[in-house]
């Protein structure tokens, strides 16, 4: 189970999220501009946030997250 | 199986609630106007429960959730 | 497998009914208007008891809960 | 695999046989009009009777109880 | 793997039949009129028989049972 | 797996033939006119045989046997 | 996975041909027309053979058999 | 898994080629034409040639076999 | 998993590619014009090389192999 | 479970991150303008990026990856 | 899991590289135009790159592979 995400400006970052009772950071990824990540749920993520501009696609559909 | 969280404004919740016996509230993650989140029900989640204005997209299809 | 529930009035109640042979209410979840939660059947809860006004997103489409 | 109840007037019971040779009632569960019930097949529930007005969603589409 | 029978008329029955090299009823269910019954294929049943007008949603469409 | 029998004639038999090296009736079963049976595919049937006017609805669609 | 024989003429033979390295007749079923049968692929059958003049229903559609 | 193979001539013939490191002719089956055969892959069949006029069911539609 | 092939012309190969570190050649089927191999991928078959001229059905659609 | 990548320009990049606790780079694929790669998850990449203009393939449909 | 290649003109290579923590070459396959393959995702192969123009069938749909 995979997620896919675009970065439509500089700066997006995507954070992974621990599985088990804790949650917190474990991984930031940073993208430029244009650049495509896959990224899959994983036995040590179990969560994912994306700040900035980036196009997502997933199994529901696409969304489109958005900075302010 | 997971979820798919926007915040449509500032200050939205995402609370995790516990697998078991015991129902409470393991983590509340916050979200800024147009972040987006992708949650896992996992080992330790087995409810969510999300306050504010925000846009939900679940196997069902898509949900708003709003702040009264 | 979970369902989605979104509250359309203060005061709606989501009863988890516990698997076994007892059948009991071992958690009761109140809503708000306009939250929404995303419940999971587990190996605690077997069945569910909504009441109030609700929105109800299940596998067989929508159905609405309301209160009289 | 569940099916939703919705009590289409008060005094809606639901009923619970048990699994295994032998097949009694487990649990009668009352709904008044406008609740709306998620039951799963369990262990120890391999078949249910559903009294009074209500509508039932199941795998097949919608059925509708009637009381006389 | 369940069936839906609705009851048309007073009376109808639903015949549970034993799994296994013996076939031999182990149950038989009586409905009235507008009652809806939801039953598994269980460890005990591998056949089920309908007497009397009722309805029956299954996995290949609808089928009527009459009396005669 | 399970297939569907509705009787349009009385007098309609389906028959059982045991799973394994060895190919012998182990059940007859008889239906009036408008009695309905649903029977699986089990550890002792592995084979089903319908005489007399009967509608049988299985995975493929609906086929009618005929008597003669 | 079982397939469905309708006999269009009497005297229509469904041969069982034995499952392992040797391939060999275990049974040879006759049918009446009109008779119908459901039959799997078991331990002990892993082709069957169907002269006769019959229709035959199976996971790709609808072939008939003819007698020469 | 298996396939469904018409003879449209005499002389049809259907050869099993076995599993494992070696590849060679484990069966032949001749077909009259008009009779049908349905055939399993199995633990000792991982090929199949046909030969004669023909025509093939199998998962991605249909294939007719012919003879020059 | 099994694909389909149908000799267009005489002399069609199919080679058979050993699965595992080393990849080599372990059999090669000739098929003269009009006939129809099914092919498995197997334990010792992940990849295979059809020359001369055929038709190819595969999960995809059709291919089709040509001689130059 | 694989995506397709195709380079649009010469110089594309696909870059594998680690499985598990820890997130780095493992190997970096360049490609030139034309070549196709297919690409698995597998017990050692959890996620993947892509830098540079390609055409991806994934189970959501497809993204262009773009260089600024 | 397999794909499916055909050659569009000469000289068209296939590529397979190594499953686990090192990414290398460990097969190349050459075709000649209008040849097809079909080759799984293995215990050894997780990735492949396609060289020279080609047509690749594949579970998103068809890409084909261009040589400047
Ligand atoms: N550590 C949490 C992370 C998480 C997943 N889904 C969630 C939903 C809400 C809050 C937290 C979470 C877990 O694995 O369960
Ligand atoms: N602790 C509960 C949480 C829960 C899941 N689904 C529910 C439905 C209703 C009430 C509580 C719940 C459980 O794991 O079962
Ligand atoms: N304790 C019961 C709860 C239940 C589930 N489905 C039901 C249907 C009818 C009555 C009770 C139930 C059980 O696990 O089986
Ligand atoms: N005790 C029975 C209950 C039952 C399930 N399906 C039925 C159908 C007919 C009669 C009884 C039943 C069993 O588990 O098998
Ligand atoms: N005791 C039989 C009941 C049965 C199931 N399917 C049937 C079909 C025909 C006759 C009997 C049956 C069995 O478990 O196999
Ligand atoms: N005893 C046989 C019955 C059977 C099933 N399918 C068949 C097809 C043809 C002939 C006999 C059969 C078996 O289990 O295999
Ligand atoms: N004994 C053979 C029967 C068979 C199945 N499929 C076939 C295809 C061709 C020839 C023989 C067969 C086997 O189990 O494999
Ligand atoms: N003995 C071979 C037969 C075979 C199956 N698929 C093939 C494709 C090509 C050549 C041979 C084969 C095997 O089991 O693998
Ligand atoms: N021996 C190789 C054969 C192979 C399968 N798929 C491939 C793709 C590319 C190159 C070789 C292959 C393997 O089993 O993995
Ligand atoms: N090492 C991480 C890589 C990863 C996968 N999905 C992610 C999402 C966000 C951040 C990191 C990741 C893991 O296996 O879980
Ligand atoms: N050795 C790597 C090959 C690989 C598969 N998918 C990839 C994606 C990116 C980079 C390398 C790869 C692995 O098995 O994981």
């Amino acid at each position: 189970e995979y997620v896919v995400v675009k970065a439509l400006e500089n700066g997006v970052t995507i954070i992974g999220l621990t599985r088990g009772k804790d949650t917190r950071l474990h991984h930031t990824e940073k993208l430029d501009k244009g650049e495509v990540m896959l990224l899959q749920f994983t036995e040590n993520t179990s969560a994912m946030k994306i700040r900035g501009k980036a196009e997502i696609w997933h199994r529901f559909g696409n969304t489109s997250s958005e900075s302010f």
